[in-house]
């Protein structure tokens, strides 16, 4: 009987997307860790999320630019959308079209 | 416009491989 509501205690586990410095675990097997966080769906982070249902929403042939994206995704820095981005490019989600500033989604054609 | 087919296809064969 513990009476937790979820409000978060100060010292818990939390994960701030802020704190986190470049090393993104790309360790593994290659996309293959499921629910090591909340909040997604397929794998991916929020942010990565975002990133790439931005990307997908974009209905030119030539993709979105990041600068594009992060014009959309004002609260997250550049440096983290390029490494959702990069992300997603080596899981296969998304891909580089007339240059390595613009993005396309596979999985929306 | 040749580049963007080429990527597209080696992205979709990444996520082919990914996902099985």
């Amino acid at each position: 009987s513990k009476p937790q509501s979820g409000a978060g205690g100060g010292m818990s586990s939390h994960v701030t997307p802020m704190s986190r410095p470049g090393i993104d675990s790309m360790g593994g097997m290659g996309g293959g860790y499921a629910g090591a966080n909340d909040m997604t769906n397929n794998g991916l982070s929020a942010n990565q999320n975002q990133v790439l249902s931005l990307i997908r929403s974009c209905p030119d042939q030539q993709g979105i630019s990041i600068q594009d994206l992060k014009q959309r995704l004002s609260g997250i820095s550049l440096a983290v959308i390029k490494q959702a981005v990069e992300f997603l490019s080596n899981e296969g989600h998304i891909f580089s079209t007339i240059d390595e500033d613009h993005y396309k989604s596979t999985d929306n054609d | 416009l040749d580049r963007i087919a080429r990527n597209k296809r080696a992205a979709l064969e990444k996520l082919a491989s990914a996902q099985t």
